[in-house]
């Protein structure tokens, strides 16, 4: 009965936006509370994943989610828009 | 890369790679498959350039096959990877070599070292395109961001990407990548939100337009601040001909470096007679290919696999079709065994040949490299991608073309040129197609102008390009397009053939900044949400009124798609940028069939304290006319004796 991940870049609102940690290469910190502030407690499992945060490219981060938590995050006040992670390809 | 260069009008002598040193401030971030340092000169230390800029803040990580402390030096000076997108999409862990910066494909090497790569003597595929190779912007330094591997590439590996660039600072990007199918919507496409912030920081990104050609509509990366790149062809041939037992002769395209074939005709079979018409491995039955010269149809298995499924067989060798769409151009690939690739119309007399036949034959003569004025040049690839633009047809797509077929650069040790794992050749270079190609062509461009013209925004950079750009190939007709055999349309050229020693001195510039493209998005009618994916503090309500056509962009686009509109204005400013501060231009206009233009003010008057004028455009339907072309095209040139300043004018009906 585990709802499965997909993977998705959620943009996140500038001033809710956490301060992220030092910056360094592979960031997956720093939207821990942010989550579990905005995803509750009989939606949380599985726990969402954080792939990266960004900070520069756009502001918000990657995550694993099910649908369920991409939903609830994508009604929030604090995120602008919920996409779906897809493949490009090498031209 | 051991041709482009000359191709390109580039000189240490004068012209632009003079005035810009080489470009050796500027930094070229490549977003790819990472890079295959060890061993290939392109990336090696050069005891001739300066320490790596200070304000660069990348670095090179280490991981397995890649020491990175020891394979970065002052020429490649960053390298970072990211692959959990890619695991996470595909549901497991990719190989060991994605958990760094190595190449295991071909394709970042390529694509770098053709951009930044340092100048090396002696480089070749075998005995193909032999010279010295250098990338256009010898002096830039390069930092890889591999984002991508044999798969593809993950939209958040992309963007994680961009936001490592962005924050390493450095000044060029360059984007050989793009979404499958459809352009998607700005805001819901990852690599064009990286980008905008991106621009806005001041950094060019560089993006290919795709290889979906020749169909209409086909490009992507087509937000107003990508300089988005098609490619075209250089004066370069590598001809392999099929000579027919009847005398009849084709002249195909190939690399195949191995024991010729010789001038005796051998008998020739299709493969459709034989188990496979595509050649696919297995299924071609060898009593009747033992010996003989499959004809292989496009389609299903990659080019390089056909002729080794021939091999397999037992064959003598290949001719491969091309697809229709294609029309004259067939694609090179450095085959393992005697091949040659034709067009689909000659590879159609090749199969009525077979047919009128009770005991065809052929052979293929491989004609190695062969550099001069027929056919003319450059031509577009048929496989580059077309425009207008599927998102906003008032902006302009592609921007401009480059060297994009048949490019020799760099390559890994950790794949073979074909890519079949049952090809074992390791090779230092290697010869591929793409707008992949020709797209780090324009990045070491932008780089060279980045370092002569460090004040040029983003978007000047991007209209010394257009408005300098040729469209008159070297028989001095229009240029032609392969997928037809006509002259080809500003949709598949852009603005036209980059010309660099022009670009450094354009005249004129048409500029645009982060508030021109939010206004762009505002004009787009996007959600107060979709538009702050770009910036939380973009705002539209206050912005109401803007027309994307009004976007400061060098090229005009106009969409009369319906009836009740008659008549559309577009406006622009300009910049002067020349040395005298006075210039006055005169605009010459060629206007589009079905369409009178006209120009006001028509000419502008620059001064010391007035450098920027501002012009209107005006296109009104002709009652008397009908057109009955999809689209139509024309321009408009301002000169003040020196300086051409043209802009490419197209009109969807």
């Amino acid at each position: 009965d585990v709802e499965a991940q997909s993977s998705y870049i959620v943009h996140v609102v500038e001033a809710h936006a956490p301060r992220l940690p030092r910056r360094g290469l592979l960031t997956t910190r720093g939207y821990g509370s942010f989550l579990r502030d905005r995803i509750p407690v009989e939606m949380s499992s599985p726990a969402p994943s954080v792939l990266y945060s960004y900070e520069h490219a756009a502001t918000g981060f990657a995550a694993r989610l099910t649908e369920c938590q991409a939903a609830q995050l994508a009604s929030s006040g604090s995120v602008h828009a919920v996409v779906p992670d897809t493949m490009q390809e090498l031209h | 890369t051991t041709l482009t260069p000359s191709f390109l009008g580039l000189s240490p002598s004068s012209g632009l790679l003079k005035a810009s040193n080489g470009a050796t401030d500027v930094v070229i971030g490549v977003i790819d498959t990472g890079v295959y340092p060890e061993g290939r000169p392109s990336f090696a230390a050069d005891p001739s350039l300066p320490p790596p800029p200070s304000k660069f803040r990348g670095r090179c990580v280490s991981g397995p096959s890649f020491n990175g402390s020891a394979l970065c030096n002052n020429k490649l000076v960053g390298a970072k990877f990211f692959q959990r997108g890619q695991e996470a999409l595909r549901g497991r862990a990719l190989g060991a070599d994605s958990k760094s910066p190595l190449d295991t494909n071909g394709h970042g090497t390529h694509t770098s070292s053709t951009a930044g790569g340092s100048a090396v003597a002696g480089a070749g595929f075998f005995d193909y395109a032999r010279g010295k190779a250098v990338g256009m912007a010898p002096g830039a330094r390069i930092a890889v961001y591999k984002a991508c591997g044999e798969e593809g590439c993950a939209s958040s590996d992309i963007l994680a990407a961009f936001d490592e660039a962005i924050a390493d600072n450095v000044d060029v990007l360059s984007v050989s990548l793009g979404a499958v199918g459809t352009a998607p919507n700005f805001y819901s496409d990852n690599t064009a939100v990286g980008a905008f912030r991106a621009v806005s920081k001041g950094i060019v990104v560089s993006a290919s337009a795709g290889n979906s050609g020749p169909g209409d509509s086909t490009a992507c990366n087509i937000a107003p601040w990508f300089l988005t790149v098609g490619a075209s062809t250089l004066n370069r041939q590598f001809p392999g001909d099929v000579v027919l037992g009847n005398g009849q002769t084709f002249t195909g395209t190939t690399l195949y470096a191995g024991e010729p074939l010789g001038a005796t005709k051998i008998p020739l079979v299709y493969g459709g007679d034989a188990g496979s018409k595509v050649c696919e491995e297995g299924k071609l039955n060898a009593t009747k290919v033992a010996g003989k010269i499959v004809l292989c149809e496009s389609g299903v298995n990659a080019r390089a696999a056909k002729p080794y499924a021939v091999k397999l067989a037992g064959g003598a060798g290949a001719i491969l079709a091309s697809t229709k769409s294609f029309g004259e151009q067939s694609i090179t690939s450095p085959h393992v065994h005697p091949a040659t690739a034709v067009s689909f119309v000659d590879a159609e007399k090749i199969f009525k040949y077979i047919r009128a036949q009770t005991s065809p034959t052929a052979t293929i003569v491989f004609r190695g490299t062969v550099v001069g004025p027929t056919p003319p040049s450059p031509r577009m690839a048929s496989f580059s991608s077309r425009g207008p633009n599927f998102r906003a047809p008032e902006i302009f797509k592609p921007d401009v073309t480059a060297p994009g077929v048949d490019i020799l650069a760099a390559w890994t040790g950790a794949n073979s040129p074909t890519e079949l794992e049952s090809d074992t050749r390791r090779v230092k270079y290697n010869i591929i197609s793409g707008t992949s190609m020709s797209c780090p062509h324009v990045s070491g461009i932008a780089a060279l102008l980045r370092q002569a013209r460090p004040e040029w925004s983003p978007a000047a950079i991007k209209s010394a390009l257009m408005t300098t750009a040729y469209n008159v190939d070297s028989s001095g007709g229009v240029i032609g397009d392969m997928s037809t055999s006509d002259a080809s349309t500003p949709f598949a050229r852009g603005a036209g053939h980059i010309d660099p020693n022009s670009a450094v001195n354009p005249g004129l510039v048409y500029d645009a900044g982060t508030e021109d493209y939010i206004n762009f998005l505002c004009a787009l009618g996007y959600t107060a949400k979709q538009v702050a994916v770009f910036g939380s503090s973009i705002s539209c309500s206050k912005r109401a009124g803007s027309s994307v056509g009004d976007h400061n962009y060098p090229a005009f686009s106009v969409v009369f798609a319906s009836n009740k509109v008659a008549v559309v204005t577009q406006r622009r400013v300009v910049r002067n940028v020349g040395s005298d501060a006075a210039a006055a231009y005169t605009a010459k206009i060629t206007a589009p069939d079905g369409v009178r233009v006209t120009v006001s003010p028509e000419t502008l008057q620059f001064s010391p304290t007035e450098k920027t004028q501002e012009y209107v455009l005006t296109f009104a339907q002709r009652t008397t006319s009908s057109v009955t072309e999809k689209y139509t095209f024309g321009s408009i040139e301002w000169s003040d004796g020196e300086h051409s300043v043209t802009s490419p004018i197209a009109v969807t009906w």
